[in-house]
């Protein structure tokens, strides 16, 4: 029977299609995840990868993988990715362009911005479900937290505290403010 | 676990190593480098929290379980993706002043003899409601699969600056250390969450001296259903108390 199994398991699935994505952005940009569930040979390789396109000066949110490292290949354009780690240090602050490669490893937060001509990457992940946990935006676990709760840890009033969790509507691709923002480090 | 990391002669009961003051109580960790819990792939804390004190939130990089030891309170568990599905009332506002119609994730109770599972990566905060002080005992299995990372336990805090922590389970490092916000450039901060540059520099908690638990400033006002009189009576009076 492994003809009619493993041998005609499927094993391509393309993600740069953009009618495929699994988030979209008009103003920010595209993601499209490749996972177990969208390609089934990837449970027993226990890898997932995804695909993002983010437009000019748009914001990635700052996320963490809760369950993989990432493997990040630029693929066109650049940005500004921060990457820090447990103890709260930058790990990584620096302008990312194609060709190059960064590895973000498991819970560690990383933000990117988009450069002035955007920024597109694949990503492989270490696990067949990668699942990834926002800290702003729609869905964010800051978002989850009770307005008391955020205002006596950050210490600022509720009614900061409301502005953090309801300023960005977006779930975690942002749109860039209209306010100019410095130029990416080197 | 690394090779012959079980090769055990002895076996002692052990009390915990350290100790890691807060506003609003403290930590304290038993050695992860003691042979037996690195034989294991585990690594055990207790934290204490003072009535009225609040446990930031927090994510570790392995799976843990957490037991209550004494007192009770209550957390929040963020996990992604899922609604907020404790809502204010709208209508309960109208008519009250400054009241903030406010949303998030569900809010479990807590109390002594509670087991809670905390997975990989998920968020938690606790706040001890009561009137004595919340013991919440944590294991946590850095051995486990869920853990991609080296077997040194690792806590990613959200918010706050747990400075002192860390560094002395790190072995006292001399390193700026703080929540994971604080790794961030200000000005991206104030741009991901649209608030003014003070309010992404509170943030990053660096001028925070109040440590990983901090105090209330008055009764945490949370959404969250209560229990009437008679559910408490009926839970005091345990099961023998139960009609068939």
């Amino acid at each position: 029977g492994l003809e009619e199994t493993i041998c005609s398991a499927r094993l391509r699935q393309n993600i740069d299609d953009p009618s495929r994505a699994d988030f979209f952005n008009p103003r920010a940009g595209r993601l499209t995840i490749l996972n177990s569930l969208t390609l089934p040979i990837l449970s027993f390789l226990q890898l997932s990868a995804e695909r993002g396109v983010l437009y000019r000066n748009a914001i990635m949110a700052p996320q963490y993988t809760l369950n993989a490292h990432s493997i990040i290949y630029a693929t066109r354009g650049e940005a500004h990715m921060q990457i820090v780690d447990h103890r709260g240090q930058s790990v990584f602050n620096e302008r990312i362009q194609e060709g190059q490669m960064v590895v973000v490893p498991q819970n560690f937060v990383v933000v990117k911005q988009a450069g002035r001509d955007g920024f597109e990457w694949v990503a492989l992940k270490t696990n067949e479900r990668a699942i990834f946990s926002t800290l702003a935006g729609h869905t964010s676990a800051l978002r989850a937290i009770p307005v008391d709760v955020l205002a006596n840890a950050y210490q600022i009033s509720r009614d900061e505290a409301m502005k953090l969790k309801r300023r960005r509507d977006e779930s975690i691709m942002f749109e860039a403010s209209a306010r100019p923002r410095r130029e990416t480090r080197a | 676990q690394q090779q012959g990391g079980c090769q055990i002669e002895r076996l002692n009961a052990r009390e915990p190593q350290r100790r890691i003051e807060a506003e609003a109580g403290y930590t304290e960790f038993w050695d992860s480098d003691d042979d037996q819990f690195q034989c294991a792939g585990v690594a055990a804390c207790r934290n204490v929290i003072n009535p009225q004190g609040l446990l930031l939130p927090s994510y570790t990089s392995a799976p843990a379980l957490l037991y209550v030891l004494q007192g009770k309170g209550f957390q929040g568990i963020m996990i992604p993706g899922c609604p907020e599905t404790f809502q204010s009332s709208q209508q309960s506002k109208e008519g009250q002043s400054r009241r903030f119609h406010d949303q998030h994730q569900k809010i479990r109770n807590l109390r002594e003899g509670d087991v809670i599972a905390l997975p990989a990566g998920i968020a938690h905060w606790c706040y001890n409601n009561g009137e004595q002080d919340l013991v919440l005992l944590i294991i946590e299995d850095t051995s486990n699969d869920h853990n991609q990372l080296d077997n040194n336990p690792r806590k990613f805090f959200l918010a706050g600056n747990p400075q002192q922590q860390q560094q002395q389970q790190q072995q006292k490092k001399q390193q700026n250390q703080g929540n994971v916000l604080a790794g961030m450039d200000v000005d991206t901060l104030a741009e991901v969450f649209r608030v003014d540059m003070e309010t992404a520099s509170r943030l990053q908690g660096q001028d925070d001296r109040r440590g990983h638990i901090v105090r209330a400033e008055s009764d945490l006002q949370v959404i969250r259903p209560q229990r009437t009189r008679e559910e408490q009576e009926r839970e005091e009076r345990g099961y023998e108390g139960r009609d068939n």
